[in-house]
């Protein structure tokens, strides 16, 4: 592990504490796509099913349990919870996420290292990472004045993303015969969605204003 | 030890 790996998956910690700090504690969840989340909790649902059959290290294994116990969580909040659900923008968040799952599942079906079940599964988890970040980005353009847990929520996950390609570029460099494509051209693909996102969160940081989008 | 057989990354 090094130093890129683990502050990545530090961004990625903190960001999912944050929006448990603003569900459970403020118990809002205003701003928040419940899209996004639902499709977080199936990418964690299917790329971590190898935590029956592979053990990495205890590190790994705790972080799995946790991403999986959080994203679950989340998803339970915003539907059920009795005060949660009312601060849900529901008629905001109308981003058809079904429509990414499939066109995801037979990429991955096509396109993978190996044709097993759980490779296939975990290959399809890439791949719809990748994309569940967008009706979470379409609701905060439709919102437009961001709060400020949410908009520091979705800079901390492309925090991640940012930190994990570095990771990969010194892997490459450090390790002997470390390439994964599959891995490399789908997170690609995902820190680029949230350029534009970057772009107003430090613009208005900078200048010290709420983060509003442009419409 | 290859990397490539196990996901050792999140």
């Amino acid at each position: 592990m090094n130093i890129f790996r683990l502050a990545g998956d530090m961004s990625h910690l903190f960001s999912i504490l944050l929006l448990l700090l603003k569900i459970h504690t403020i118990k809002s969840c205003a701003g928040v796509s419940l899209k996004t989340q639902e499709l977080y909790a199936l990418v964690f649902a299917t790329r971590y099913l190898d935590i029956f059959t592979g053990y990495i290290s205890l590190y790994n294994t705790l972080m799995k349990m946790f991403f999986l116990w959080s994203s679950f969580t989340i998803v339970w909040y915003m539907r059920y919870h009795n005060v949660v659900r009312r601060s849900y923008d529901k008629d905001q968040d109308t981003f058809r996420h079904y429509f990414l799952i499939l066109p995801c599942f037979i990429l991955a079906l096509l396109v993978h290292e190996k044709f097993t079940f759980l490779e296939v599964l975990w290959t399809f988890s890439l791949y719809l990472e990748a994309v569940a970040i967008l009706p979470q980005l379409v609701l905060l353009q439709r919102t437009r004045n961001v709060d400020n847990l949410t908009g520091h929520y979705v800079f901390f996950l492309g925090a991640y993303r940012s930190f994990y390609i570095l990771n990969w570029i010194y892997r490459y460099f450090t390790e002997q015969n470390y390439y994964k494509w599959i891995t490399w051209i789908s997170g690609l693909v995902q820190t680029a969605l949230y350029a534009d996102f970057f772009y107003y969160y430090v613009k208005s940081w900078r200048n010290s204003e709420r983060l509003q989008l442009p419409a | 030890q290859k990397s490539e057989e196990k996901h050792d990354e999140l």
